[in-house]
């Protein structure tokens, strides 16, 4: 999970609910909200993680579809290390 | 309580299954029992905790880690049994419903997906049974109870995330719970079953907008149990069934409990919104379980009073 990022979008319209649908069924997106592209509606939240390699193009696509986004979580792989390092060493 | 076990970090499923057998040597209360098998042929144990007394008694059921990567609900399960073993002797409100009801805690229901998430894939979601030859793994055990089975808010295709399984109760894991829920659904007032965020207390049905027949009950218990969290923690959780506040899924646990009869059926989402999602860091185990400790007892004591 090293670079990838989970992104919070909150689609406007049906036409970026749709693009949003293409977008994460083409690239095969990680939905953690929802779970199902046809629950991916106008006015509610999105996160998706995003594979470190299609941070850029999804970033860029998003841009184009004049669609807003946030990152939460800036890299999976960092979260992931602070639990699960952390335990590793204090078991050891 | 075994001392020296650190409920404010993530165990491994070896140190869950050690820890189980700990709180079963040093406790009174608790007994082990076995609840089935995994598709990978591992254990399923659950935990009774139950007051030695004469007379019958109900049941309150609560399970977690149905779901792998949602790690924060099986360390919930852990959280809640230590806190009622340490605390049943002072604390008023625990000493009287252990009177009258017995809790059954599941800690992890899908075993092989959590080992899967601790040794290879962190976010893996689903439990590890092979599908299509072995070419995709994993149905999600949250879409595989005989409720509605396959028939909204699920993937037939086996490399999906809500992948509902071949039929319903086709998965070992569901099947273990669906029969010990069925022998004793008579006794069953409440089934919890723990996720990991969104801060939601979720209500039947998410199969169908048709609200079931103690609706009403079952909005005013979850928002008494609402209610307790913003007064004592200001957390804001939001009540209301899975189909109008959510989103739409059949197969769950949730719906087949209350469809099968059993009263109160309500899923938790905890209190996590997107900051972390499913890596929710160690330092959030703490205040994540002491707020949901008090939800959960909300609805007990309502449950036990009633």
């Amino acid at each position: 999970y090293d670079g990838d990022q989970v992104l919070h979008i909150v689609p406007e319209t049906f036409q970026q609910v749709q693009h949003l649908q293409h977008l994460c069924s083409t690239l095969m997106l990680d939905l953690w909200k929802p779970q199902l592209l046809e629950d991916i509606r106008a006015g509610e939240d999105l996160h998706i993680r995003v594979p470190a390699p299609l941070v850029q193009e999804v970033k860029d696509s998003l841009d184009q579809h004049m669609i807003s986004y946030k990152v939460l979580i800036n890299d999976v792989q960092e979260l992931v290390d602070e639990s699960t390092l952390k335990e590793r060493s204090q078991r050891q | 309580v075994p001392e020296g076990y650190n409920y404010t970090k993530y165990h491994p499923m070896e140190e869950i299954y050690e820890w189980m057998t700990q709180i079963e040597k040093n406790s009174e209360l608790v007994t082990q029992h076995h609840l089935g098998d995994t598709v990978e042929n591992r254990t399923i144990y659950y935990l009774q905790i139950s007051q030695p007394s004469n007379k019958p008694k109900k049941i309150i059921w609560m399970d977690c880690g149905i779901h792998a990567r949602e790690w924060i609900a099986p360390a919930f399960c852990q959280w809640f049994v230590k806190e009622i073993l340490q605390n049943y002797e002072s604390d008023a409100t625990i000493r009287r419903f252990l009177q009258n009801l017995d809790l059954y805690v599941l800690p992890v229901i899908n075993i092989d997906g959590y080992i899967y998430s601790w040794e290879a894939e962190r976010l893996w979601r689903k439990n590890r049974a092979p599908y299509m030859n072995g070419t995709c793994y994993g149905t999600d055990l949250n879409r595989n109870f005989n409720s509605s089975w396959g028939s909204i808010g699920v993937s037939f295709n086996c490399t999906s995330e809500v992948f509902c399984g071949s039929g319903p109760e086709s998965e070992p894991e569901t099947r273990a719970v669906a029969q010990l829920i069925e022998q004793k659904k008579s006794d069953i007032l409440c089934y919890l079953t723990v996720h990991s965020y969104g801060q939601y207390i979720l209500t039947p049905y998410g199969s169908t907008t048709t609200p079931p027949s103690n609706n009403e009950e079952l909005m005013q218990v979850a928002q008494k149990a609402a209610a307790a969290l913003m007064g004592k923690y200001g957390t804001s959780y939001k009540v209301g069934s899975t189909s109008s506040i959510l989103y739409n899924n059949s197969g769950s646990s949730r719906d087949w409990a209350h469809m099968i009869g059993i009263p109160f059926s309500y899923t938790f989402e905890l209190r996590d919104k997107g900051t972390y999602g499913f890596v929710l860091p160690p330092d959030q185990i703490q205040p994540t379980c002491e707020e949901t400790m008090l939800a959960v007892t909300t609805i007990i004591d309502y449950v036990d009073q009633k």
